[in-house]
Order: C-alpha cells, then structure tokens, then sequence
C-alpha cells in the first residue's frame, strides 16, 4: 500500500503583461510591450528589487525553453545565470607612453599597450530573458563529430523536432562582422531546406 | 539556391541572436518526417553569393511521437465522431467466417447422416488393434503392438552354409 499521491495544484493564467515605460538614451523615454513567445515573456518589466537569483531562461538541446532557478547551496551557485564573459564587448588597444605612465621599470622611447573592453549596449539585450549563444556553447557536428556548429548553439545536429512546436534558434550575434570594419552585421536572414536522404542514411537499406 | 528554400525568416535584427521556429505541418508536405537544413544569410552577402552549406545545422523534423500514441489530432476526431476503423472491420470479419465455416458443416452433417455408412472403417480399425495373440486384455503390456503368431515371423532369409 501506499498512501494517494495528490496532484499539486497549478495556476495558469491568460493575462496579457501590460506595457511599461522606461528612459533610454538620455532621458528619452520609451514604451516597453511584453510578448509572450513560446511561454517565455520578452520585454518583460524588471522587478523593483533583486537578489541575484532571478530565475532565467535556458535552452537545451533541441532549443526548448527551460527555466532555471538559481539556488545557493553551500558557498557555490547551482545554476547560476550565464556569464558571457568577454564575448559580448568590444576590445580596443589603448597605447601608452613612458610619459603618461612614468613607469620605473619602463625606458623613455617604450610604449605600453593595454587592451580594454567596453560593455555593448544592453538597452535592448536585456530584455531577452533567454540565454545567449556564445562560442563556447557551440557543439561539434558532421559525420565525424569534428565541425564546429558556429554560428549556432540551438537545435542541435540530427535532432527531432516536432511538427506544432516552437523551438529557438539561437546565434552567436557577433559572428558575422563586416569585412572591412570590425562591426557586426546587422540583419541575418533564416533560410530552411529540405535534405535529401538516401535509404542508406535513414538505415533503412539491407548490408 | 534560395528559391529551394520552403521557409525564410526573412531579415531580423542580429543583436537579437535568436528566433523563434514554430513547425507547421505544412513545414512536411505530405511527408511523416523530413531532414531539415537550416542555415543563416547576413545582410553583407547577397542571395546569389549565399552558400546554403557555409554555416548551417540539419535536424529533422517528424510529424510526432514514433510511439503508438493516440495525438490530440486523433483526440479531436474521436470528439467529433470520426474514426477509421477499417481494420476493426477487417479483425472482427476472420473469426466470423470461421463460425459460420463450422456451422454449416455441422448441419451440413446432420441432414446427411442417414445417408453415411462408416462401419467398414470402424471394423478395419477394431480389426488392427486385434492382431494380438490371445486375448487383447491378457497382453496389456503389448497392446501397442501389432503382434502376430510366431508363424507368421518373416523367413525370407536364406541360410548360409556355415550356418547349417
């Protein structure tokens, strides 16, 4: 015998998240419109306080929304937000001379070269509750496992997606730079093929 | 080829890094499932340039679960009264021509029974398990056997010399 599992009660609810205004560059002001894509809010309204263990949305292999929720345990974070480290700023050389610095160990006519990263605008990043692809979430494809998926992250290689559902493809946004300048590319384009297969690669022919 | 495409986003914003891919059943045209090859166009590279191949992911896109699982598209014509069920038909159809088989035989043999005279066969019967020495309850233990007289032993080899 064992005793009646009882079913916990879960609220569903069809209300609309309703616009909010927020000040962008230099106090111009904005109307922010929550979506609802998938189950996943975007553009939603920063809440009022934070503690850094917000929940945030993930993406597993087939590029299904998951929502994950931070939880200290111990002295480490277990599933933590994303940290996209430098792969979102920009990189610029800054030179300085023995003048500027008055270094000791420096001679007169040496430079010293620094790199310094800028922070992008996250004016409209941030409202993107889901994990960003980063090159070090690519995964390996091809027959022999040895091609980088780059620039995606999400669906994953040979993976079976279901007809009636929403799945995300996900990018990594600064693959695709100009040639000529260092800035990324500003629209990307998603095209769909149909493969051919052969028999053979259904596993389907007789040896 | 572009034009070989059956889906385009058309452009998005790149900042984004992300768009969602609703499948629709149109997506299979006809097919049960379909390797898909999904593969991104930037703005800087023009549709006759573009190499489909260059950066790309396959996956496959299937109607449904493989499991034998009623879908809520066979949910919603159950609701609406429709159902194929052919080989229920054709289940039901076998036993029931058995029945009917055994039946007309059956009176097919009583009408005639008047008519049937196995007797012969009967007394060929009796007569094999008779083939015993003696009486049939005295000899239990050969009663599988088809024993005969010991005159009846065969003699058909001839003695050798030696023998004699």
């Amino acid at each position: 015998r064992r005793n009646v599992i009882k079913p916990k009660e879960t609220t569903t609810t069809s209300e609309i998240p309703k616009p909010w205004l927020r000040t962008i560059y230099s106090g111009q002001k904005e109307v922010v419109t929550p979506t609802v894509i998938a189950g996943v809010t975007f553009s939603a309204k920063p809440l009022a306080t934070t503690n850094g263990l917000e929940p945030w949305i993930s993406l597993d292999q087939f590029g299904s929304p998951k929502t994950k929720r931070p939880q200290i345990k111990g002295a480490k974070t277990k599933d933590a937000r994303p940290d996209y480290s430098t792969y979102f700023k920009t990189v610029a050389t800054r030179t300085l001379s023995y003048d500027e610095l008055k270094a000791h160990n420096m001679e007169e006519d040496e430079v010293y070269e620094e790199e310094v990263f800028t922070d992008e605008d996250d004016t409209y990043v941030s409202l993107n509750p889901i994990i960003r692809c980063t090159p070090d979430r690519y995964f390996k494809k091809g027959p022999a496992g040895d091609i980088s998926s780059e620039p995606f992250c999400t669906p994953k290689e040979n993976k079976e997606l279901k007809v009636d559902n929403t799945y995300f493809v996900s990018w990594y946004t600064k693959f695709f730079q100009k040639p000529d300048t260092d800035e990324t590319i500003e629209n990307v384009q998603l095209h769909l093929f149909y493969v051919k297969e052969s028999i053979k690669d259904k596993g389907l022919k007789k040896r | 080829d572009l034009k070989a495409a059956f889906f385009s986003s058309g452009w998005l914003k790149n900042v984004d890094g992300i768009y969602p891919l609703e499948l629709t059943a149109d997506f299979l045209d006809g097919a049960y499932d379909r390797k898909v090859l999904l593969a991104i166009q930037p703005d800087n590279i023009r549709d006759d340039e573009f190499n489909p191949w260059e950066h790309y992911v396959l996956f496959r896109m299937i109607m449904g679960p493989r499991v034998a699982k009623t879908t809520k598209q066979q949910k919603a014509l159950q609701d609406a009264g429709i159902s194929d069920d052919t080989w229920y038909y054709v289940a039901l159809s076998i036993p029931t021509v058995v029945v009917i088989a055994c039946v007309a035989m059956y009176f097919f043999l009583y009408l005639n029974r008047s008519h049937r005279d196995i007797h012969n066969v009967k007394d060929f019967a009796i007569n094999q398990r008779r083939r015993v020495l003696g009486k049939f309850k005295d000899f239990k233990k050969y009663k599988k056997i088809n024993n005969r007289p010991y005159s009846e032993l065969p003699t058909h080899t001839k003695k050798t010399g030696k023998q004699n």
